[in-house]
């Protein structure tokens, strides 16, 4: 029996509203832990990965690990049907081929339920290790969105270097080219509006715009956004849900050859 | 032009 009652639920409208275009369908994973997902793109060059752990929900049941094919598409178009303010809670019977999502309003003088089938799904768990980046960069979440998306008017791909100076995002295309040098600033009033870079050495890596503008359909969820780089891996591109969990997203970079 | 990478390239399959 699994059993998640999620106050905010506006978090899972946000969360599916983040990941719905990148990954068709997926597995999502409940445990002891929490509610989590792990699924590539089609292509394997993006990856996300997100957790909304037990303590998010007011009420979390679930006897059993257990694995939920979901298409994300249709699982978005339920979660609309919620309100902004309403409260969400997912059932499903142990062995069953269905989840259950119930939306019931603040006042609950409103309760709709949506019956979804489950589909099964193979899908590849990718072993991501734990590593120290040579460069993290925390900023505002808005300003990383607006810069990605500027950037995507001149070009297909978004070179992003740290070093000393700071972080320098970076295209070119047919028009010409576009540079956005960011620098470090903690002198500002609210935490959430500074930008702290952490280098142990300066790292360039270029990403392919599209998927990183696609990213930024997690802004809703955070106010900053951390960005974790290393010459040789994908960069990580971290949205944290308050003390609840997390969504991340891993893109492979352009490799010279 | 340099080459679109994978995660495959990166990360093992667990």
């Amino acid at each position: 029996m699994l059993e998640l009652r999620l106050v905010q639920g506006s978090l899972l409208k946000k969360l599916l509203e983040a990941i719905k275009d990148l990954v068709t369908d997926a597995n999502f994973d409940c445990s002891a832990t929490g509610f989590s997902l792990q699924a590539m793109d089609s292509s394997h060059v993006a990856l996300v990965s997100l957790l909304l752990r037990s303590e998010a929900f007011e009420h979390y049941r679930c006897d059993r690990n257990i694995s939920m094919g979901l298409n994300l598409s249709n699982m978005a178009k339920v979660l609309r049907c919620s309100g902004p303010d309403d409260i969400i809670t997912l059932k499903a019977d142990d062995g069953g081929d269905s989840l259950t999502f119930m939306f019931e309003s603040p006042n609950q003088d409103k309760i709709a339920d949506f019956e979804m089938k489950l589909m099964d799904i193979d899908s590849e768990h990718l072993g991501i290790p734990d590593t120290e980046y040579q460069a993290i960069v925390r900023m505002p979440s808005a300003e990383f969105a607006r810069i990605c998306k500027d950037l995507s008017g001149i070009g297909d791909t978004i070179a992003i270097s740290v070093t000393k100076e700071g972080v320098k995002f970076s295209t070119r295309g047919d028009i010409g080219s576009a540079n956005i040098v960011c620098r470090q600033n903690t002198s500002v009033d609210k935490p959430e509006d500074a930008t702290i870079i952490e280098m142990e050495e300066p790292v360039t890596l270029t990403f392919a715009l599209r998927y990183i503008n696609s990213f930024t359909k997690a802004t809703p969820l955070s106010n900053q956004v951390t960005l974790s780089l290393s010459s040789d891996l994908p960069v990580v591109v971290e949205y944290k849900i308050a003390e609840m969990g997390y969504i991340r997203f891993y893109l492979a970079p352009k490799i010279d050859e | 032009d340099p080459r679109q990478g994978t995660l495959l390239d990166f990360f093992g399959v667990s």
